[in-house]
């Protein structure tokens, strides 16, 4: 599964 | 948050503290590349939108943001304006066309969605993967650099490096991953593995920084 995970990394 | 993210986070900092202190210092940015600095500037400008248009994550988050902008800004007009008769353009020759190009293309095709902010978002991090490549590429040229400008790179390198382990935390704990990310992620890492060998081979064991001839 993928997923937007760096939107909460810098 | 885990720990591998957060001293990635803090080792990107130290970078950054870094290379001011070395300017600062030697009051002369000789050794830095522009077009690298400048590049930093495209990247933490078009990712960082979501400052506006993003929802928010973190006081940590919003707060890293802002110094990350702020201080890549700072560092530029350091390079132009204060210390501007110690950058030597001349050596700082890596076409930029050859990343921007390539970038911008592939954030077309590769994005979470096709709107504005998210194809500028899969820009900064395809951008971001490369970005190095000038001053790896003036380093090349010169054949030698500084104690401390290796020492910059290194702590570069190192943040993403960090964030390797922390996508396989994310992995397993989370059950999921960002391709995008991932993958521009690995590439940047590789791109310092060079750099790295020679950091640890000849810098650290206290001698100087020379690529072999």
């Amino acid at each position: 599964q993928t997923t937007e995970h760096s939107k909460d990394e810098l | 948050m885990n720990i591998f993210r957060l001293i990635g986070d803090l080792s990107h900092l130290a970078s950054i503290f870094i290379l001011l202190h070395k300017i600062q210092t030697t009051r002369s940015c000789r050794g830095i590349s522009f077009k690298t600095q400048a590049l930093y500037v495209t990247v933490f400008a078009t990712r960082y939108l979501d400052l506006i248009f993003g929802e928010f994550v973190s006081v940590y988050n919003v707060i890293m943001k802002l110094f990350f902008l702020g201080s890549s800004c700072y560092i530029l007009y350091l390079m132009k304006m204060k210390y501007k008769p110690t950058n030597d353009p001349s050596i700082d020759t890596f076409r930029l066309e050859y990343l921007l190009g390539p970038c911008t293309v592939l954030a077309l095709i590769f994005n979470f969605s096709f709107t504005p902010v998210e194809i500028l978002w899969s820009f900064s991090i395809f951008l971001e993967a490369v970005a190095i490549l000038p001053q790896l590429f003036m380093l090349q040229r010169t054949g030698e650099a500084e104690a401390i400008t290796t020492h910059y790179l290194a702590a570069l390198g190192a943040y993403r490096a960090l964030y390797i382990p922390n996508w396989i935390y994310r992995y397993y704990t989370e059950g999921s991953w960002d391709p995008i990310a991932v993958l521009a992620g690995l590439v940047q890492t590789g791109l310092y593995l060079d750099f790295f060998y020679i950091y640890v081979t000849k810098v650290l064991q206290g001698q100087k920084f020379e690529l072999p001839a």
